[in-house]
């Protein structure tokens, strides 16, 4: 099998922020984006999932030094948007692995969660894009998860290679 | 201000499948995806946010023809995955506004999503990567959604420089 996986990259510079509860009808993530783009919060991930009923969360992540200003703005929100809650964490990290072979992200999805479980690291939340699978988890994993994924991934080969070792 | 948005993607030969009220616990989405990845399903879109209590959603959009399959046999796991529910809607698109200048999504999600707003069509599912964002909606709303999103970009314009309009 080819390599799909060609890198690990990790982001812990940023914090989620997650809007519980909002209708789940035109013009409510609208409503969000403008708080934050009219506050000029530069915004990272944005995923939202299918609702249950007729609401459903969001959650987006911005810098750590955005996180309790974004917080506050939307707390303040939560009436005129006619969400649930808002809550947020700081201690996150990004972790993806990246390959341009990935036609479909079932094997390298399964084999990355797998290796995240092994170890005990809990998936908070999941993204992909054409090239990429994105794992939110507690920041304190961060070494753990990439070092594991490395490894999984068999990209600890190349820094051999590079040492002549 | 530069050009953000420098074209709409869309894409109608997939079906979403939902897998609901799974534990978040370590090694739930290994064990989904293990499933899928054992019966050679591809998978495109993964998304999970994060967990209410101790239980979260997982949705991923797999082809059309592979639905069906798909949707009975995450049904049948489902006691093993301690899951409360499996729904799937085959009559999706996926729409992405794509920009490699894209540094943050507020400010181009907002009008994104106000666009669509405009027209009533609902966003089901948001996802981002550092180019991209992209939504889910209902089928039937593809060639209005893609109209719509052309002129909030501008990107009719280039169509009438190549004609010589
Ligand atoms: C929840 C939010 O995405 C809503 N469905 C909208 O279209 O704005
Ligand atoms: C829900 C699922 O992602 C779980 N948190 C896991 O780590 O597998």
């Amino acid at each position: 099998e080819k390599v799909l996986v060609s890198a690990i990259a990790h982001n812990t510079s940023e914090a989620k922020i997650t809007v519980l509860g909002v209708p789940d009808s035109p013009g409510v993530a609208a409503a969000i984006l403008g708080i934050l783009s009219g506050a000029n919060i530069n915004v990272d991930m944005i995923i939202q999932n299918v609702s249950a009923g007729h609401e459903t969360d969001m959650t987006f992540t911005v810098s750590k030094g955005d996180f309790k200003q974004t917080l506050d703005m939307l707390t303040d929100a939560m009436p005129s948007l006619g969400a649930k809650g808002v809550v947020g964490d700081p201690h996150i990290a990004k972790v993806s692995a990246i390959g341009v072979g990935m036609r479909s992200h079932s094997g390298v999805a399964q084999k990355m969660f797998q290796a995240l479980a092994d170890e005990r690291i809990n998936i908070q939340m999941i993204s992909t894009s054409e090239i990429k699978i994105s794992v939110v988890i507690n920041e304190k994993y961060t070494e753990l998860a990439v070092r594991t994924l490395h490894s999984v991934f068999d990209l600890d080969k190349e820094r051999g290679d590079t040492i002549g070792g």
